[in-house]
């Protein structure tokens, strides 16, 4: 084998034109191929989300994540003996870099019954002071990705992109159609987002109140149109009958003073199709929260949430090495998009659950449920919810700079 | 868990914070 490596002439011959050029053919019918496997689009021309990454990611997909993740959940429900309390939150506390002084009941901690009770600690008043910028961190983590939005790509990492569109359920044909405090309970429920069914005759919300929605009336009035959400669209506000309405309108005129009471009261669409304002640009970021954190998120900014879509999805870890490997991860995983407005037009905040924190509360919608048992429905879809009973001036739920919003549940 | 961010803004925000670093609640991120 040597003598042959070593002493056999090696000759060059020309390939015939004819074999060259069939060779390039079946390079560009391959590469052709594999171009409309990547990306396969939807009747509505919209991207069909998949699973997609190295073996790994496969592996990991093939699991049963939202089970592991509800029976995680209520592993760290169950209550701990008092005596080993202090001790099994201090060790975790130092596997995970907890900083225990600044927790609320730091002096006692067995009045934690639970892990996943600890996991959703509270900060004592004053531990996080508030940077007078206008955009603050919403949690403790670090920072993944940030950055300038082009084409409507957001970056999950260096090189990796999703759709903007299918992070936050903006359907460019469909733009989202607000719904006015109501209620009439006929009038609150709004079902497949065009149609309200009020004693038994169907109107189309262009109808109903006189929404100037974009979309042609054949587009609108189309029932067999493929429906982008499922279940039904309610008011999700939260109002307390008994509030003080004097307090509630002096506390919803502060926020709008402080976003700019013409933006305030503006109740144009916010994105739904619609360019941002000339001057302005999108922009993203995207902090992860690591499994020591403090795991409550609080308003990053003055501003309105108009509506949730809450997106039931996988639950896949979202630690950076997966960040890295799975492509789409931020698209497939459970999430609750919540859009609104802030003073210089659109804002959005959208909560990515993982397989070990599932569950994300909101605490001015009581009406969200995540991480539920059974198959999720398809990528894409989504439950919304609207906010307009919460504030009469802001059509939506005001949050001034670190307000507590909510968090996210172990399991 | 992980918390995504979407907003417009004018072009000459600028971000205060850079891939890899920690950040807490109410800790500047960036400004116009």
């Amino acid at each position: 084998v040597m003598d042959a490596w070593t002493q056999t002439p090696t000759k060059w011959y020309p390939l015939p034109i004819a074999v060259g050029a069939l060779l390039l053919v079946a390079l560009q019918y391959r590469r052709k191929s594999r171009r409309s496997k990547e990306v396969q689009l939807d009747e509505n021309g919209m991207e069909i989300i998949k699973l997609k990454g190295p073996w790994q990611v496969h592996v990991l997909g093939a699991l049963p994540l939202r089970n592991m993740s509800r029976v995680w959940g209520y592993v760290n429900s169950l209550e701990l003996p008092v005596w080993f309390r202090p001790i099994g939150f201090r060790l975790y506390s130092f596997a995970f870099g907890c900083d225990l002084d600044e927790i609320e009941h730091s002096d006692d901690l067995t009045q934690y019954v639970s892990l996943g009770d600890f996991f959703y600690r509270k900060l004592k008043d004053g531990a996080r002071p508030v940077d007078p910028a206008v955009l603050v961190s919403p949690a403790d983590g670090r920072i993944l990705h940030l950055g300038a939005i082009t084409d409507h790509k957001v970056e999950q990492v260096k090189g990796i992109t999703y759709s903007l569109d299918a992070l936050l359920g903006i359907d460019k044909d469909h733009p989202p159609v607000y719904v006015p405090a109501m209620r009439d309970p006929d009038l609150s429920i709004v079902d497949d987002q065009e149609f309200a069914d009020i004693n038994g005759i169907e109107y189309t919300l262009d109808q109903l109140i006189g929404t100037s929605s974009p979309s042609t009336s054949e587009e609108v009035r189309d029932p067999h149109a493929p429906p982008k959400k499922f279940g039904k669209q309610v008011d999700a506000s939260v109002v307390d009958s008994d509030r003080d309405l004097k307090d509630a309108l002096a506390h919803d005129a502060s926020v709008a003073l402080e976003m700019g009471v013409k933006t305030a009261l503006d109740r144009r669409r916010s994105m739904g199709g619609k360019p941002v304002k000339p001057g302005n640009q999108l922009f993203f970021t995207v902090i992860y929260l690591a499994p020591g954190d403090y795991h409550r998120f609080h308003s990053p900014t003055a501003w309105v949430v108009e509506k949730r879509r809450h997106f039931v999805g996988e639950l896949f870890s979202v630690s950076p090495y997966m960040a890295k490997r799975l492509e789409n991860l931020f698209v497939l995983n459970e999430r609750v998009a919540l859009l609104g407005r802030w003073k210089y037009g659109f804002f959005s905040m959208v909560p990515v659950g993982a397989t070990n924190v599932g569950s994300i509360k909101v605490n001015f919608d009581q009406a969200l449920r995540t991480n539920l048992r059974g198959k999720p429905p398809p990528p894409g879809t989504y439950a919304e919810a609207v906010y307009s009973a919460a504030s009469p001036i802001l059509n939506g739920q005001p949050l001034i700079p670190a307000q507590e919003m909510g968090g996210f549940c172990l399991g | 868990s992980t918390i995504v961010l979407v907003f417009e803004a004018p072009e000459s925000f600028e971000f205060s914070v850079h891939p890899g670093q920690k950040v807490k609640v109410g800790q500047r991120l960036g400004d116009v």
